[in-house]
């Protein structure tokens, strides 16, 4: 089940710190739980997958895009403060909120939660769900710490493996020329062995078809 | 003997690489591989 | 400051779950605040230097290693549940922890605490401490997970030139190669028509002395 706790403040009480806790199943859309609380009372209630879509369906939304705003104004830490505003009743315990757009405000939901007679289960049910979240976020930390160290060793490694290569590759250059010139240098002094030759031979020759 | 490094001398250079017949990629190799390393 | 929240369970209530949160300035041996609560009522302390040094002195343990001991019972979470036990009396307000090892019990420390007035103020702030936590964990995560993706990059990008580098070595030498090869036999030709050349012009010669 996914959890997502948030601070707010309501209209009505703009400095005192609430607690809004959403928890859903499968997907935000297909339905969830809304648990208030002020630290000393506590309020819950259910809201369904039908009663998302016909709230999207009154606001003439398409259901996704509904859904999406319900998760930025009540999944995603109250959201930016000037943009979504709550309000509770706790006669009628009736939550309504809604968004502001360009100075026009407009409703974005609402539901009908109950007060619930031991708050004190429910706000430490919350407090253990935080620190379950911070039990799990800081797992996933340590895993994400270790990831980096190795990805850092691994880099390293190819680096310093790369850098050997483009040094050996310019040294086996250089020794390659330099062992041709060698063997090549061998065959020019043989050519110029065989033409000295040629013309010592050739030479009597010439002084003979001369004399003649 | 003498007989046989003069005909080695006349057929192949100090390096051993043969003046006379064409040389080959494995052939050249081997003649590289074998040079101390050169200067 | 750093704070640190734990789930405990004391002794005398061994199924109810209360909350031990921890706060302290630059290390938990300078001193520190505890806050106790059970989701409806709370109990706070201060625990200074000097009586946490009158405590390992009573304990004829060095300072440092009782500090970790304090660490470990009271800032990690609680601790493995049968190593730690806690236990708390609401009528005198007072807290103590026990370590048990290999099946005996020794006392670790204990703090008189006091009743707070308007628990919900202090619940909410420890609703809060834990919401900061959580909100920093994840950024943090963000981060790593960030640089993670960028190392991962970066380490595909040198393996890629690596290989490159290595494509381009093997085929550096499969070139040269070919190149003296072919220059070495033009040399070869030279000297296998020179050498023929000195043959025919040295017959005659031969043939001359022969005769005489």
């Amino acid at each position: 089940m996914e959890r997502k706790v948030s601070r707010i403040c309501f209209a009505s009480e703009p400095d005192i710190i609430h607690f809004l806790q959403i928890a859903w199943e499968r997907t935000l859309g297909s339905g969830f739980l809304i648990t208030l609380t002020d630290g000393q009372s506590a309020w819950t209630g259910t809201v369904s997958e039908s009663e998302i879509s016909q709230e999207a369906d009154d606001m003439a939304m398409e259901k996704e895009k509904y859904v999406d705003e319900l998760r930025k104004a009540l999944a995603s830490g109250g959201g930016p403060a000037d943009v979504y505003k709550f309000d509770f009743s706790k006669e009628s315990c009736h939550f309504s909120f809604e968004k502001t757009l360009k100075d026009v405000s407009f409703r974005l939901g609402s539901f009908n939660l109950e007060k619930i007679e031991s708050p004190a289960e429910v706000i430490k049910k919350l407090i253990c769900d935080c620190l379950d979240t911070i039990a799990e976020n800081q797992a996933k930390n340590e895993h994400l710490q270790k990831e980096n160290e190795r990805l850092l060793r691994d880099w390293n490694d190819v680096q310093g493996r790369f850098e050997k290569c483009v040094s050996a590759k310019e040294a086996l250059e250089t020794d390659l020329y330099k062992r041709f010139i060698l063997v090549l240098n061998e065959k020019k002094a043989k050519i110029r062995s065989l033409h000295k030759l040629l013309n010592e031979v050739q030479e009597p020759e010439r002084n003979i078809g001369h004399e003649r | 003997c003498p007989s046989t490094r003069q005909h080695f001398a006349r057929e192949y250079d100090c390096y051993g690489d043969s003046y006379f017949t064409d040389t080959d990629l494995n052939q050249l190799k081997e003649v590289f591989s074998a040079m101390k390393n050169p200067g």
